[in-house]
């Protein structure tokens, strides 16, 4: 089933919020790059940068929300989440995405691509133990 | 007296969504 969208963006995606890196640099969410997220992934025991690609992108009986469906990694599992359409995610090479990117400058201020079915998102899966 | 107010600082993971595959290896 879905994951329930929250009311409310968090506050980190608010354009000039202070991100640290894996390494320490502090950088602001809108100047992330994808490479920021490869090298702090890197640095990482736990976690691993995964590739969702967009399958899917459905309207909700949630207002405001969208149902999109992605592919992760190389198993191409498929998961499907509920989102408000403002919510942006960062697309590789591209930078932030969102299904509504007009609503997402006008909440957050932060600049947005379209998010399009095809699109590669950065996602996180945890790093198998060992 | 204004107390200087601290800036949040997000660790970068919190932006990136969690997507664990249904299937393990």
């Amino acid at each position: 089933a879905p994951l329930t969208p929250s009311s409310a963006l968090p506050p980190y995606f608010m354009k000039g919020s202070i991100i640290q890196l894996a390494d320490g640099e502090l950088k602001r969410v809108e100047d992330l790059r994808t490479e920021d997220f490869l090298q702090s992934a890197e640095v990482s025991t736990e976690l691993k940068i995964d590739s969702s690609t967009v399958e899917r992108i459905d309207s909700s009986r949630t207002p405001d929300a969208v149902i999109i469906q992605f592919s992760v990694g190389e198993h191409k599992a498929q998961v499907c989440v509920e989102v408000l359409v403002e919510y942006p995610f960062f697309v590789f090479g591209q930078g932030w995405s969102s299904c509504c990117p007009d609503r997402t400058t006008q909440l957050l201020a932060l600049s947005c691509a379209k998010l399009s079915v095809g699109d590669v998102c950065i996602s996180l899966t945890l790093k198998s133990l060992r | 007296n204004v107390e200087p107010r601290s800036v949040p600082v997000f660790p970068w993971h919190s932006l990136v969504p969690f997507l664990a595959p249904t299937q393990s290896d």
